[in-house]
């Protein structure tokens, strides 16, 4: 499984958060407007966040963040 | 399998389960009004909570929490 | 496989019922209105019992529970 | 694979029979009207009798008992 | 695999059929008027006859038994 | 892989031919008017032959022997 | 995979031909009009040929063979 | 996977081309008109050249031979 | 995966290209006006260029050959 | 799981982040307006960047980047 | 999973890059008008680029190179 995201803003981040027993940042990826970025879920990796404005491609559909 | 949430509203938490014969808190997120986080079920979360208000998108469609 | 459980009332149950040769309850997670838990079968628990007002969301579709 | 019962009177009862050689009773379940639960097939249940009025959830669609 | 059977009048027999070289009974179910079992093939069992009136659901479809 | 017959007429007979270098028959099953039977390819059966009227019951669709 | 051969006519004939370096026959089955066979392909019979007035089903549909 | 031929007329050829570093004719195989042969890929075949009038069925639909 | 090829022209040809370090021509093939091949890759073949016109049936759909 | 990448203008990147505990920049690619690559998630990258005006083909679908 | 190219215009050029730590061209294969060439993703090739005017065929539907 991996999520596409579409920065429409700059500065959105995409935090990767650490598989395990502890829950902790594992890396931080900043997105300016118009970049795109594809990310699995990994062994590293099973909770991933995003903050700012961005279109969002799942397997779900398409969601978007920071327009609440 | 993993899920998605939106928050609606400031302060939504996304409680992770512990998987295994106990079944306490393994970790706490809390999401501000538009942030989204995916989090897979793992080796040591197999049961995810949401309290307040957001949008959930899972393989079932969308369901939305804390407007009942 | 999992299903999702969104609390309709206070006080939903969500029971976990143990796998293996013995059927007795694992867990109780209670849920308030509104609430959403998302609950996986397990190596653990092989059958689950909700208790009260709920929209069920499964792979078969949507189920209420609580309104006979 | 598992199926989803909602009972419709109080009583109905979820029967799990033994998977093996032998078939006999390995649980009986009580379910009051709108409780709802969801069994597997498992290791130890091959068979699911299901008695009284129910609405059962399965990958085949929707099916009530209980109502000849 | 499994099928599922709603009896329509009482006495409606599953009839599961050991799997191996040898081709016996390994099991007879009775089910009464309103009754639903869900039967999967096992092990034990890779063959299953119905008899008597009823509604046999599969992942083909439909199928009444006892009505011709 | 399994087929469902069900038998419009008496003495409809099911015909396991054995799985190997060798092509023999494994079982013949006796079905009544309104009997029906599913039954799986197995380790023994690789072939099943239906010699009656019947309506068969597979992943194709539905078929029917004995009316040509 | 497996196919369904409905004979439309007496004598219709189902061969199986080998599996491996080698390609000859490893049985042949008669059909009269009416009688329906279902055959897998096996460790035995990698290839499967038809002769005579048959109705074929198969997963990329149904084929008739002897009416050229 | 495998496909099917049905020849439209006589001396229709299937020819099986070897699997591995040389490609060689492993086998041939003449169908007359109205006869219907399934061939899978194998060990030992993983090439299959049809020459002649004849309809081929395969998972990608229907593909006629012989007619340009 | 495999790919058909049904040749439009006489001396139509399918290539085999080596799979591994090294990309060279593993096997050609030569097809005459209406003859069909089926073609999978392999363990010896990861690449397969055709020349000359003809009709491509893959699970992408028809793409034609040798028309532009 | 690849993706796809049309490059809309000269100079688009696309960046491959290194699978594992660290994300760093395992290797960046330059597509001139019209060139297309199709890039796996491999056991080194995990997560794939687009800076530039592109068409980025997907399972989930099209998306453009550079474009906001 | 593979890409299908058919060439519009002389000298398309389809190059592999090599999987692993090091991103390298592994092969450049040249295509001219009307040629099509298909192509796996190997344990040697995880992205492949295309140059020139060319239509793509994936699992994504179709893309024009060459094009914009
Ligand atoms: N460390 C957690 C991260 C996580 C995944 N899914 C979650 C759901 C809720 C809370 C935390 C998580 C884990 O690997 O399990
Ligand atoms: N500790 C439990 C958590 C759980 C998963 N699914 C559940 C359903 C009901 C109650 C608890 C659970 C387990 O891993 O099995
Ligand atoms: N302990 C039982 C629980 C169970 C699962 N499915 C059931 C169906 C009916 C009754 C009990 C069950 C088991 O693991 O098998
Ligand atoms: N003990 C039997 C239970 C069973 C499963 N499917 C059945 C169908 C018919 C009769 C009995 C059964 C078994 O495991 O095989
Ligand atoms: N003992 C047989 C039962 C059986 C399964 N499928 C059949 C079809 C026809 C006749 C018998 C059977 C077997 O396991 O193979
Ligand atoms: N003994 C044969 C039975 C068989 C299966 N499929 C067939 C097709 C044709 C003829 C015989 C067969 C086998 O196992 O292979
Ligand atoms: N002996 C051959 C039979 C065969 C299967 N598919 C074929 C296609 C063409 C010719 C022969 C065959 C094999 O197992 O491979
Ligand atoms: N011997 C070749 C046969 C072959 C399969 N697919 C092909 C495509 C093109 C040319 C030859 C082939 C192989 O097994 O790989
Ligand atoms: N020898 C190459 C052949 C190849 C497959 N896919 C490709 C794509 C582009 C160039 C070459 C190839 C390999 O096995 O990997
Ligand atoms: N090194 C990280 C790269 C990564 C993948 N998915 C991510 C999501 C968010 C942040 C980083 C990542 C990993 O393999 O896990
Ligand atoms: N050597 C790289 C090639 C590659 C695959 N996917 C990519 C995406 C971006 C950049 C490079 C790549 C790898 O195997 O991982």
């Amino acid at each position: 499984d991996f999520i596409g995201v579409k920065a429409l803003e700059n500065g959105v981040t995409i935090i990767g958060l650490t598989r395990g027993k502890e829950t902790k940042i594992s890396h931080t990826e900043k997105l300016d407007a118009g970049e795109v970025m594809f990310a699995q879920f990994t062994e590293n990796v099973s909770a991933i966040k995003i903050e700012g404005k961005a279109e969002i491609y799942t397997k779900f559909g398409k969601i978007t963040s920071g327009d609440v």
